[in-house]
């Protein structure tokens, strides 16, 4: 925010524009100035500064909702699906994911889900190998169910605490694709007891406004529990998080930034709403 | 969608004659709603929006249209001369062999695109070799030799442990002694504030002398196409964009965001996962597809 220091429209105009251009989008950006006018009147501010807290203040506060831990424990089989559109990053992050649970104690297997893109099964081998995880697969070109359906018996008979599910990337619309991901879905509830303790959503933080599209209808399909924000640290903001917490009420559980195994830390609601706004 | 939102707008108008300020930017406003919705840059959108302004106030509404009609035209008209031509066209090197290198960042489509387009330029009958200059990402070289395979167009690899710059040397090489007339560098994607890895692509484009180097562009970017596109042609000097995964309902604002920063055009556009998945780029489609 400028150098100015008075209060006046221009000012709020600039919050604005710093909101949509970190991707937070028209209605969301409109939303939150609209509190953060509705603020200095109510709390006779006068300053840019304590503008520009207060909507820090109110980022975080709409970031604070829902569980951004993730729903793992000992003693049951966790499973996690992991589901995105095409180069997001979810092969990668399941890499580093299974890496730090398996820091933390947990027992983590893998399940190479994706028989469809070309090397997917062999990159998710090296991540595998480089965290020292316990991998699935079939071949390329094999069904994608029958992988989701062998991870869980072998998940089951090896007692293994978190499964991991990689699945291949697919843009939200391709209603074949998505009919694949709820057969896969069907799977782990009828195999696994409850079903999946999380479903998470990777979304690249270079995405506009068509991520809330992604976390719609991959809601619609498989149910989506979590986000993992990739990408971080880029120059992107990945301010599409507000509204997709806003309208479809799913918390970022994780962060990645970067392309190492160890490159992924939790969410901190404070801490997000501070790097977007500098 | 926009025009009926327009349509609404001036509904209540009478007659016709010319269009005023105040229809224009009561108009202007739903237009810029509907750029800033489809990702279009915030500052892309301001300058549109002022010259479109400019253009419609005052002008005479013609014969055959409504005052929406009039405005819905100009504003479409300006959108589609600023997306640019239709140039899908590869320029080829004097002396064979001629060097494309794809850049971008990661994830965006470029080991696809290096297929997609090497695929496109063997049925013009050109004789392409594609080179594996990615050297990070875990099985990147495998997924283009899976992809050489299926298209029978071969892959010059000297493995993950050589440098991409003498990847990228070989494989010139490799394209004269062997005579291939089309080189492909596919190389890592890389994020645009990584020195390093800009200076990599540097010394690529130093030493190998492409004749093109295409920017591969996620069409569901936001905000940040401008930091990207801005930083890559500072950098290496583009000569064109690949448009990637518009298959999807993405807006594809960024795609308007690139060229008015570049002012490069947009070449090809992905439209698929499979390889025969690239067509040309129509910019009165685009321009229909970002206004919604
Ligand atoms: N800079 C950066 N790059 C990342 C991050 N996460 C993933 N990547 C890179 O993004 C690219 C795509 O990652 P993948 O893991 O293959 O993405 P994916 O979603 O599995 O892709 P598909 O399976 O093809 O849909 C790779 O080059 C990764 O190294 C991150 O947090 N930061
Ligand atoms: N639907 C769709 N998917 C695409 C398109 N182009 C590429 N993809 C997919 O996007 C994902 C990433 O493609 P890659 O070619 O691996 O991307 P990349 O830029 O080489 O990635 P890095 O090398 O990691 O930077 C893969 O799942 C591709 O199949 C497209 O036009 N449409
Ligand atoms: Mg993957
Ligand atoms: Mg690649």
């Amino acid at each position: 925010v400028s150098g100015k220091t008075q209060i006046d429209e221009e000012l709020f105009e600039e919050l604005e524009e710093t909101l949509i251009t970190a991707d937070v989008g028209v209605e969301t950006s409109v939303q939150l100035v609209d509190k953060v006018r509705e603020r200095t009147k109510k709390e006779k501010l006068s300053s840019a500064e304590e503008l520009q807290e207060v909507l820090k203040e109110e980022i975080a506060l709409l970031l604070s909702e829902g569980n951004h831990q993730l729903d793992v424990a000992k003693g049951r089989l966790n499973v996690i699906l992991v589901v995105g559109v095409n180069g997001v990053g979810k092969t990668t992050t399941i890499g580093k994911l299974g890496y730090s649970l398996k820091q933390q104690g947990y027992k983590v297997m893998v399940a190479a889900a994706d028989t469809f893109r070309a090397a997917a099964i062999e990159q998710l081998q090296t991540w595998c190998q480089r965290g020292g995880l316990e991998l699935i697969h079939h071949h390329e070109g094999a069904d994608p169910a029958a992988v989701v359906y062998d991870a869980l018996q072998a998940a089951q008979s090896r007692k293994v605490d978190v499964l991991l599910i990689d699945t291949a990337g697919r843009l939200q619309t391709k209603t074949n694709l998505m009919e694949e991901l709820k057969k896969i879905r069907r799977i782990i509830d009828r195999e696994s007891g409850d079903g999946p303790r999380e479903v998470l959503l990777v979304l690249d933080a270079t995405t506009g406004q068509n991520a809330l599209s992604q976390a719609r209808l991959f809601s619609e399909a498989t149910g989506v529990t979590g986000v993992i924000l990739t990408k971080t640290d880029g120059t992107a903001k990945g301010g599409v998080i507000l509204g997709i917490q806003n309208e479809y009420k799913l918390p970022v559980k994780y962060l990645g930034f970067g392309e190492t195994i160890d490159s992924l830390r939790e969410f901190i609601p404070e801490e997000f709403s501070a790097s977007l706004l500098t | 969608n926009i025009s009926e939102k327009i349509q609404a707008i001036f509904k209540n108008l009478r007659g016709k004659g010319k269009l005023t300020e105040k229809d224009v930017q009561a108009a202007m406003r739903e237009v810029r709603l509907a750029l800033l919705e489809a990702d279009v840059s915030y500052k892309v959108v301001k300058e549109f929006i002022n010259k479109v302004t400019e253009r419609a106030v005052g002008s005479e509404v013609l014969e055959s249209l409504t005052p929406a009609q009039q405005v819905i035209k100009i504003v479409h008209e300006e959108l589609t001369q600023l997306m640019g031509g239709t140039q899908s066209k590869i320029s080829l090197a004097a002396k064979p062999p001629t060097v494309v290198m794809m850049v971008g960042l990661q994830g965006s489509g470029k080991t696809t695109s290096s297929a997609k387009l090497a695929r496109h330029m063997k049925k013009q009958g050109k004789s392409p070799l594609l080179a594996a200059c990615d050297v990070y990402r875990p099985a990147a070289i495998k997924q283009l030799q899976v992809l050489g395979e299926q298209l029978d167009i071969p892959v010059f690899s000297l493995g993950d442990k050589q440098s991409p710059v003498d990847i990228a040397r070989g494989a010139r090489a490799h394209a004269e002694k062997n005579g291939f007339d089309l080189v492909i560098l596919d190389t890592a994607g890389r994020l645009h504030i990584d020195e390093e890895l800009m200076e990599e692509l540097a010394q690529i484009k130093q030493q190998c002398h492409p004749q093109e180097i295409l920017l591969v562009v996620d069409a569901m970017t936001g905000q940040d196409a401008v930091n990207v596109a801005e930083k890559f042609n500072q950098t290496l000097g583009l000569d064109g964009v690949i448009l990637t995964k518009l298959d999807g309902d993405t807006r594809g604002g960024a795609a308007l965001s690139v060229k008015a920063v570049t002012g490069q055009p947009i070449k090809f556009t992905g439209m698929g996962e499979k390889l025969d998945a690239l067509e040309p780029f129509y910019p009165d489609r685009m321009a229909s597809r970002i206004l919604g």
